[in-house]
């Protein structure tokens, strides 16, 4: 479903060249569990926005269901990527100015959905990651955690087919963590695909089947798990 | 060192009250390296704020080498704070058009330290957290990881007393992290008095000798580590 092909992303530093990712091959199948990992400052994130059509490679191609998207103008890229995919970021990316409530209605009302299908949908969601008592608070008024959990919620809030997850735990304790990775792997038995980046090797291991290891830039292994 | 006796802190949302922290007591020596633990949303940062003297309580008193601090001014809380506290925050809070360089010497600046000293202990610092190869870089062209380096050797600017690590290995690989804690229980070996908030049993448990653990805006055990 997702497929980097040679893919390069290069930033012009003045006179010095910095090389994100410096010729990356990733194949994802529809249905498949993997997860990125590798050392800070190796691509991973990087890597998570050309996957999710959020930025364009420097080299290489990139294929979204076979079609080639590396050379698609920002306002097609939008359309798919509204659709098809959940993207939930290293930092959130939350708006600050909206409660949490619409800040997981939002991508909702991108799509056309009706404002009674959003409340609704959005409920739910902030049931699942157990914020109900918290939807009218804005972002400046939640932990941490709390605010990685809206995070979660606004990335599902469309029912995507493909969910990029830029370490979703990072601000969790074990249990939380543990809720929304069981939550994943729900999903992914219903047929989504998901791709996270995560630092913690036992998470990874526990839940996904394949795993790319980054390094400055370039996939330096790939593990994958063997059913017994 | 560091006091907090009976300590409440409420926000007050229309007609309802949040009590992010509901009479908690914490005691802090000189030279201790404590973890506070607990679920997300159980009011961490909270006490690091209070901790910090960043904010300050809506009932109880917080005492800094035996002064009651909850009465102070901000410009009064400011003078102790730049001197004796060195704080990484969760959410890393650098100042998005200032390089990673100019970051760090920010807080020298605050302290009336010299420009060729300011330049030499930020580059020292970068080292530290291996990020040389980017001084020049802003925030938004940092990795997430990367850009919580810059938070802790931001933090270490001052040769603080009292460093404040919320959340300070989230973002960080195993190994990166690794080194960072390995900094941090060198510097308690000088003297420096360490309190961090993970979300990391083993961590918590690898390093530090006291555990508070909280819970809905409680203290709900403490546990030390027993020298053998
Ligand atoms: N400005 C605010 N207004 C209203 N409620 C707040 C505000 N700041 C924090 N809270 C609430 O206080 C509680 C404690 O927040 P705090 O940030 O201390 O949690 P935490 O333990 O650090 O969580 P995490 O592990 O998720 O970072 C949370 O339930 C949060 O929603
Ligand atoms: N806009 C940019 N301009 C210049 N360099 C950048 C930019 N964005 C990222 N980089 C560099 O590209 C490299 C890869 O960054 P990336 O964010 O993909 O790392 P990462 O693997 O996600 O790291 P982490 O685990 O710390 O989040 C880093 O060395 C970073 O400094
Ligand atoms: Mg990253
Ligand atoms: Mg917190």
């Amino acid at each position: 479903i997702i497929k980097l092909q040679n893919v390069a992303k290069y930033y012009e530093m003045g006179d010095n060249t910095v090389k994100a990712l410096d010729g990356v091959n990733i194949s994802i199948e529809k249905g498949d569990f993997v997860s990125i990992m590798g050392p800070s400052g190796s691509g991973k994130s990087t890597g998570m926005n050309l996957i999710g059509s959020l930025d364009l490679p420097t080299k290489g191609e990139i294929y979204l269901d076979k079609h080639d998207i590396s050379h698609l103008t920002e306002s097609e890229l939008e359309q798919i990527r509204g659709k098809k995919i959940g993207f939930i970021f290293q930092s959130f990316n939350l708006i600050p100015n909206l409660t949490a409530k619409e800040n997981i209605m939002l991508p909702m009302l991108f799509q056309g959905v009706a404002k009674k299908g959003r409340e609704k949908k959005a409920e739910e969601l902030l049931n699942l990651v157990d914020l109900s008592d918290r939807m009218d608070h804005y972002p400046n008024q939640l932990s941490g955690g709390q605010q990685q959990r809206v995070a979660i919620a606004r990335s599902l809030a469309n029912d995507p087919e493909v969910i990029l997850a830029d370490e979703p735990t990072g601000n969790l304790d074990t249990k939380t963590g543990e809720m929304v990775m069981n939550f994943l792997e729900k999903l992914n038995k219903k047929g989504k695909t998901i791709i996270i980046v995560t630092h913690d090797h036992e998470l990874a291991k526990k839940h996904s089947k394949i795993i790319y290891w980054l390094k400055d830039g370039r996939v330096e292994k790939v593990t994958k798990k063997i059913k017994a």
